[in-house]
């Protein structure tokens, strides 16, 4: 039981770094321990400040999280994010998890720069016995998507997941690569891409944020998938992401196999972060 | 330009006109802030606000007639001078050929690297040699065999035999470089967890055959808090003799480059800029400097 407000304040300064260190971001970490100074009373002990904190956190991401969404035959799943955050092995990773729930896939190697991302994903597509469409190196991406798109509806494959090279959101001329991506399948296919997963590395600092807003903004996002989770990093900085954009978080990535990936869980999240 | 969160701070001492110590701790919560904001790990922003107060309330500072500027000159100076080092080139080690061992967490462009590095490292009069021993990722032995391709350098490929007792292998691609005079010899390694003790013990045992003249650290200029977990742990348990820096052609500030430094001590060489293979750039502790107050 804390004896003062004193006592009250350094537990929430000692919070506060918690939640800073976890890579929330110094805002939204003040915003939080702010909601949390309002709720708890006098007589509130450690436990029940903590207790406090984890149920605020977990408020702000409860109502964007929900049962995972097992896609429907007919779905177009496109990967996005920056370089190297682990987008080609999502897609393998998610292509697997489908297949086990009765869903094949069509993988579209839509990186037709870096060396060697085409041969990465035929790697993976042969391991989950799935195949993959793929353009010659340094192809227009948006033309190896368009047949892609023409192959995925001549085969009545259930589903098409498409990777994308990685790039900076700070490039315009990638930037615009992918907004046409986006418009040649919905132009193609009608409601496609019906998910625009950013990957993003749970290491990442505040730029998280940026690159969400942008890459929303170019080729829109349905939701997140959080990777990396299996190191020591927290991945609080998307946070940020769902209060400021109300982007859902989908899934974390747990490790390079392709089990290593679950539907992402508020609660768990949250206890893992403050831990 | 600095940031905002800096501005504030200026703003608010210039507005004090006199510094004391109750306004210098309030000016430096606000660097505090703005240095977070900026990606610097918070054990490291508490560390460097100690010397930061210290050297800005002795005599000269609260004498001057610009305190707010003599405050901000003393953040950018030593913030430069702890991101500084003389000791830039990569070290070529006395008997060749040099070997070179590139080290880090998955993702972070350690594959990347090696390309650049080899292809810098021709242009000034070496003859590189690439070899991966990244023998878990799909296709890592191909991505480095098409960079080297794209560069017109030579790549040592492991046979199926090779990869079964990777560290005899090793040995033999040594052998190679010395025979042949191929120098540096770069080699890739498989991005892994600093939390993965197996992999950690692995990466070790490729050390201890290889005796590099160059850890290097391979580390992603927008990481967060967690630079400094694992840049230590890379460094405890490896030993690293330097870091290269990747995607600086972002936004990100870039506080990782501060917080790696502080707690491994280790020099930044140079920084990517980019993924094409001249996009590689000698680390400037000025500009990064500027780009984490800015
Ligand atoms: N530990 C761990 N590693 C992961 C996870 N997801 C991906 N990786 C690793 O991260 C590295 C990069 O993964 P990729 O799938 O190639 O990433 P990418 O976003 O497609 O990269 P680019 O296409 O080059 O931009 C690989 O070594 C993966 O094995 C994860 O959840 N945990
Ligand atoms: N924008 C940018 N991308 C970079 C830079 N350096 C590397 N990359 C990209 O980052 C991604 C990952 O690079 P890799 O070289 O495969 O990384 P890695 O560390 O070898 O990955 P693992 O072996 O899986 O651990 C690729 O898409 C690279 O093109 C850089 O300086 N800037
Ligand atoms: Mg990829
Ligand atoms: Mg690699």
């Amino acid at each position: 039981v804390l004896r003062s407000g004193r006592d009250r304040d350094l537990i929430l300064d000692e919070l506060t770094e918690v939640l800073i260190l976890s890579d929330i971001g110094y805002a939204t970490a003040e915003k939080i321990i702010a909601a949390v100074r309002t709720d708890i009373r006098k007589s509130d002990s450690v436990d029940s400040i903590r207790s406090a904190l984890q149920a605020a956190l977990t408020g702000l991401l409860l109502p964007y999280s929900g049962d995972e969404i097992i896609p429907k035959a007919g779905s177009v799943y496109l990967f996005v994010g920056v370089n190297g955050g682990g987008k080609t092995t999502s897609l393998a990773k998610l292509a697997a998890r489908f297949k086990e729930k009765g869903l094949d896939s069509l993988l579209v190697a839509g990186d037709t720069f870096r060396a060697a991302a085409r041969e990465q994903l035929s790697i993976w597509g042969k391991r989950i016995n799935s195949p993959v469409i793929q353009g010659p190196y340094e192809a227009d991406p948006a033309s190896v998507v368009y047949d892609a798109v023409q192959s995925y509806k001549a085969r009545g494959t259930d589903l098409l997941l498409i990777d994308t090279a990685g790039r900076v959101h700070t490039n315009a001329n990638l930037m615009n690569e992918l907004e046409k991506i986006r418009r040649v399948l919905g132009r193609e296919i009608e409601g496609a891409p019906h998910e625009i997963f950013l990957v993003l590395d749970a290491s990442i600092g505040q730029n998280a944020v940026h690159q969400a807003r942008e890459f929303l903004k170019f080729s829109g996002l349905t939701g997140i998938i959080l990777t990396k989770l299996d190191g020591t990093a927290k991945g609080g900085s998307v946070v940020g992401i769902v209060d400021e954009l109300k982007l859902p978080i989908r899934y974390i990535g747990v490790g390079e196999g392709l089990e290593d990936i679950h539907p992402f869980l508020p609660k768990e999240f949250v206890d893992a972060l403050l831990s | 330009q600095l940031s905002d969160g800096l501005q504030k701070a200026l703003k608010f001492l210039r507005g004090e006109g006199k510094v004391t110590e109750k306004n210098m701790t309030e000016a430096l919560r606000m660097v505090r802030l703005a240095f977070l904001e900026a990606d610097v790990n918070y054990t490291v922003v508490k560390e460097f606000e100690k010397k930061i107060r210290e050297k800005a309330l002795n005599e000269k500072v609260l004498e001057s007639l610009t305190p707010a500027q003599q405050v901000i000159k003393i953040i950018r100076d030593e913030l430069t001078v702890i991101l500084g080092s003389n000791d830039r080139k990569l070290n070529i080690g006395s008997i060749p050929p040099s070997k070179y061992m590139l080290v880090g967490l998955q993702g972070s462009g350690k594959t990347t690297t090696c390309g650049k590095l080899g292809r810098l490292l021709s242009q000034a009069g070496g003859n590189p040699l690439f070899v991966s021993f990244d023998l878990k990722r799909p296709a890592a032995q191909d991505q480095l065999q098409m960079i080297a391709h794209n560069l017109k350098l030579p790549f040592y490929r492991l046979s199926r035999g090779q990869m079964e007792k990777p560290l005899k292998a090793l040995a033999e691609v040594m052998e190679q470089a010395r025979i042949q005079s191929q120098s540096p010899l770069i080699v890739d390694t498989a991005g892994r967890l600093h939390v993965d003790q197996d992999l950690m013990d692995e990466l070790l045992l490729i050390k201890k055959t290889l005796v590099p003249d160059e850890v290097i650290y391979v580390g992603d200029a927008m990481t967060g808090q967690d630079a400094v977990k694992s840049a230590l742990a890379f460094d405890e348990q490896i030993g690293l003799t330097s870091v290269i820096l990747t995607k600086l052609d972002g936004d990100a500030r870039g506080g990782a480059a501060l917080s790696i430094v502080s707690v491994t001590g280790k020099p930044i060489k140079y920084v990517g800029v980019g993924e094409k293979y001249d996009q590689l750039e000698m680390f400037h502790p000025d500009r990064m400097a500027s780009r984490i107050l800015g």
